[in-house]
């Protein structure tokens, strides 16, 4: 992969959003890869719904949690995603008023990444954005900087929130992922959450995947 | 409670306590613990020991206490068999000129070999983070801290007890941002954020997701990697 890699300079990210008081991490997680997918393949950056899948995926569980893998089945079947303009987010269960005439984004498919880091680095400088999950042991305080606790107090068993990588580089000689997070621009730098790179530090190389747009 | 220990020597400002002197601030901490429950359902206390330091005009009480809970009386709620159940808890507990504030609060019941949670493998890593002295005007700069949160992230709390009970919240996580500052070896700075008054299961229930660790979810195909396209 090339040393260092940022969508957010390539337009391909949209800016951060705030999930609220509900554990919708995984629809952001999985709607900022379509965004990316989106971006690359049509050439159009699109803010796309999460409402839509709290309220329309029903393997998952809305405010109580959901995995990226079903979110990404739950698009195929619904027949694409709206926008965030056409199916705002509320932060909260409602009933599915997905409009199949307003989906905007479509996808073909979804695959599991590497779980290696280095072929994550050259899958994301090449392909875009990449749905992780990792352990937030820390994020309740992080502030900034480059996150990168001990390895027993961030366990890569124990993942708990879904995240979006947007990038890779190095801070003074410490490599790091650029991680796009879902609680508002108020928290961490500007929304972004910065991880050591490289020893699979909170499990960011576990549970790595995209959807596939042709 | 058991007979007062023979001081250890733990630093010049650490000393264990015999029971009377630490009877108000396990009280107040059994007050915390037990808050919002109702008559009937309000553990004891059984047993308590612990030590003390002070400085300035504050007193930081560390208390290992023993708490009874009473027999569940439901018969619909009730978990057989139905027994008194005994806790171990951690208190720490400041007292400042009489006014005492919880900071930290780890139950598990007796007869669990793990009783805890991250607090306590904190406290197996950072022996000597636990003794160390506490500022002087510890309390005075936490509430000022507390205000500055409060302004700045627009927050309004219902009762005076509520906001007390924040304050409490605030400043336990402020010594938890302090322990995984101090356990991090990357370049990040913890401190106080917007969740900074929420306890560490408010925070996981309302803003994680437990699914990710729990269920498998849907099988989907290796993608290739980019070399071998």
């Amino acid at each position: 992969p090339p040393p260092e890699w940022d969508w957010r300079k390539k337009g391909a990210v949209t800016k951060v959003k705030d999930q609220g008081m509900c554990g919708s991490c995984w629809a952001f997680s999985v709607t900022g890869n379509v965004e990316g997918q989106w971006f690359l393949k049509q050439g159009t950056l699109l803010s796309l719904s999460e409402q839509e899948l709290l309220d329309c995926d029903k393997v998952d569980k809305g405010c109580m949690g959901g995995l990226p893998s079903n979110a990404y089945s739950a698009i195929k079947t619904l027949g694409g995603l709206e926008t965030e303009d056409d199916y705002s987010y509320r932060g909260h269960l409602q009933t599915c008023s997905f409009n199949a005439e307003k989906a905007r984004v479509y996808i073909n498919d979804s695959v599991e990444l590497s779980q290696n880091e280095q072929k994550l680095a050259a899958w994301l400088a090449e392909k875009g954005p990449i749905s992780v999950a990792i352990n937030a042991f820390g994020m309740q305080f992080y502030r900034h900087g480059i996150s990168h606790p001990l390895r027993p107090l961030c366990s890569p068993w124990l993942i708990d929130h879904a995240v979006l990588l947007v990038g890779y580089g190095n801070r003074s000689a410490t490599p790091f992922w650029a991680i796009k997070n879902s609680w508002g621009t108020d928290w961490g730098e500007e929304g972004y959450y910065y991880l050591y790179r490289g020893s699979g530090a909170c499990g960011v190389n576990i549970m790595a995947s995209s959807a596939v747009v042709n | 409670a058991p007979a007062p220990k023979k001081p250890r020597a733990a630093g010049p400002q650490a000393r264990e306590l015999a029971s009377p002197e630490l009877l108000a601030p396990a009280r107040f901490a059994l007050e915390m613990y037990n808050r919002g429950r109702a008559a009937g359902t309000r553990a004891a206390l059984r047993a308590v020991r612990g030590r003390v330091r002070r400085a300035g005009r504050g007193s930081l009480y560390s208390l290992k206490a023993t708490l009874v809970e009473p027999p569940c009386n439901d018969p619909t709620v009730c978990q057989l068999p139905i027994s008194k159940k005994t806790l171990l808890c951690s208190f720490e507990v400041l007292d400042e000129l009489g006014k005492h504030m919880l900071l930290r609060r780890d139950c598990g019941p007796v007869d669990t070999k793990v009783t805890d949670d991250t607090n306590e493998t904190f406290s197996s890593f950072l022996p000597l983070l636990n003794k160390d002295p506490l500022p002087q005007d510890f309390s005075v700069k936490m509430a000022s801290i507390f205000k500055e949160f409060v302004t700045t992230y627009n927050r309004t709390y219902d009762t005076k007890e509520e906001a007390r009970w924040r304050m409490s919240v605030f400043a336990n996580n402020m010594v938890r941002a302090q322990k995984i500052q101090a356990l991090d070896t990357g370049t990040a700075r913890y401190g106080v954020t917007k969740f900074s008054d929420l306890t560490e299961e408010e925070f996981r229930t309302i803003y994680l997701n437990p699914l990710l660790q729990e269920e498998p979810g849907r099988k989907m195909r290796l993608a290739k990697s980019v070399s071998s396209l």
